[in-house]
């Protein structure tokens, strides 16, 4: 078959099995078209003589021409279980994902696992994920402050000033600690992550988190050494998450107590025992 | 109160700029690589008695599992049976969360602190984290349940005879390679 459908009683995903990518995403009552990709941006390399030939290293995020898109085909298994329901996507050699539905819970968690990023071409990357659909978000997204006020953005634009945007990608990027959200009169699509990242709406519809860079160049910025994991020799491996929810827009984008879910999940401690435990009342 | 001093210490650096956004030197990472894992292990004696305090397991082990992120656990590698996980909400609300255990693909049956059973299952570990270099492949899959948890909860884990086949239930898309 062409589709696969993975539902429970509250969402509803569908994945093109011949691309092996997501689809559409069906829930609280809406349906919209999300596709989500992953990217490669290339790290900026300069001589830092003068800011222009800046390196884009620990401080700085600045890619080298456009991104490129990873899009072979992504290899599926999808694992159809009682009251969790999996897609495994296998992208590349270092990029995989699982794609998680819980039964009673209104939400999408993406497990992405990214690395180690190779580096044998000699270019430093910079792995974003990047979610599109076909909502109209006029030049509008929203991020967080620190994970308490939600602030709106603008495409190209800031509050108080016309900014140069000769550098139009970094330049479009917002500092994401909790979630970033885009909206039309009807629909709105939000990303929680469960770390700070970098993040944007570069087109309408799209929304992109920054998930892990490697870089070979120091951006002369005071680190004095390029953000490249060598220590480990062959590069580190990230793992992490994101809820993403489809909902109706009712007044501002608001998910705070389920942001700290994210980060502040259980503790888990385990003893070996044959009977029953009981908390102490 | 010395363990969670040093744990409390090992907090404090880390909310210095550099550790917060990354911008330290690769061996000034290893370095808080170093004193948090030191601090969190130390801080696990303290966990211990307060826990053996707050439930009736008076001589529980309350072992942490620092490898829950690719899903490896010591203490549930060989055998899940008999083992109790004590959940802590660190939340300033109740919660209702799905739990998972890394464990051997068994026929398991949960049960709440009332003897009453929990729905649970076992799923395969995505099979790109399976091949993670230095990863132990002792376990391959987790076990999943559902749990609402106010402050602290405990659930019984125990091994049931017959083995759950769940092959069946897995569905498999390959690429075309070229």
């Amino acid at each position: 078959q062409d589709e696969l459908t993975v539902e429970t009683s509250l969402v509803k995903l569908t994945f093109d099995t011949t691309t092996g990518g997501l689809k559409t995403v069906e829930m609280n009552g809406l349906t919209e078209n999300i596709q989500q990709t992953f990217g490669i941006y290339k790290g900026y390399r300069g001589n830092n003589g003068e800011s222009k030939n800046r390196s884009s290293g620990a401080y700085v995020f600045r890619p080298s021409g456009d991104i490129e898109i990873v899009n072979n085909k992504v290899e599926l298994s999808f694992y159809n279980g009682t009251k969790v329901k999996e897609v495994h996507q296998h992208v590349n050699e270092w990029i995989s994902q699982v794609i998680r539905i819980y039964e009673d819970v209104n939400r999408v968690e993406f497990e992405w696992l990214v690395g180690p990023i190779p580096t044998d071409d000699d270019v430093g990357k910079e792995i974003i994920t990047r979610f599109s659909s076909n909502i109209s978000s006029k030049g509008k997204f929203y991020t967080d402050s620190n994970g308490r006020e939600i602030l709106e953005r603008e495409r190209n634009q800031r509050e108080h000033f016309t900014p140069d945007m000769s550098e139009a990608i970094s330049g479009n990027y917002y500092p994401v600690t909790g979630q970033i959200s885009l909206q039309d009169d009807e629909k709105r699509i939000t990303l929680l992550n469960d770390r700070a990242q970098g993040g944007s709406s570069l087109k309408d519809g799209e929304l992109e988190l920054m998930l892990h860079r490697r870089l070979l160049n120091d951006d002369a910025f005071g680190v004095g050494e390029a953000l490249n994991e060598i220590q480990y020799g062959t590069g580190l491996i990230a793992r992490g998450k994101i809820y993403l929810i489809l909902d109706a827009v009712a007044g501002k984008p608001n998910q705070r107590l389920l942001q700290h879910q994210l980060d502040q999940h259980f503790w888990k401690f385990f003893s070996k025992s044959n009977g029953v435990a009981s908390v102490n009342k | 109160s010395e363990d969670l001093d040093n744990l409390s210490q090992a907090m404090g650096i880390m909310q210095h700029h550099d550790a917060v956004t990354g911008t330290e030197k690769q061996a000034v990472a290893s370095d808080y690589d170093r004193m948090l894992f030191k601090a969190i292990v130390g801080a696990e004696n303290s966990a211990r008695d307060a826990l053996r305090s707050l439930t009736n397991l008076t001589s529980g082990e309350f072992k942490s599992c620092l490898e829950l992120n690719i899903s490896v656990c010591t203490f549930t590698q060989d055998t899940a049976n008999n083992v109790i996980v004590t959940l802590v909400n660190p939340l300033a609300h109740s919660s209702t969360q799905y739990v998972r255990v890394p464990a051997k693909n068994e026929n398991y049956i949960v049960t709440d602190e009332k003897g009453r059973e929990v729905f649970s299952e076992v799923i395969p570990v995505p099979w790109l984290v399976l091949a993670l270099e230095h990863r132990s492949n002792d376990t391959q899959h987790e076990l999943v349940f559902k749990a609402s948890v106010d402050k602290i909860a405990n659930f019984l884990i125990r091994v049931l005879p017959t083995p759950k086949n769940i092959a069946e239930d897995q569905v498999y898309f390959p690429a075309e390679r070229s």
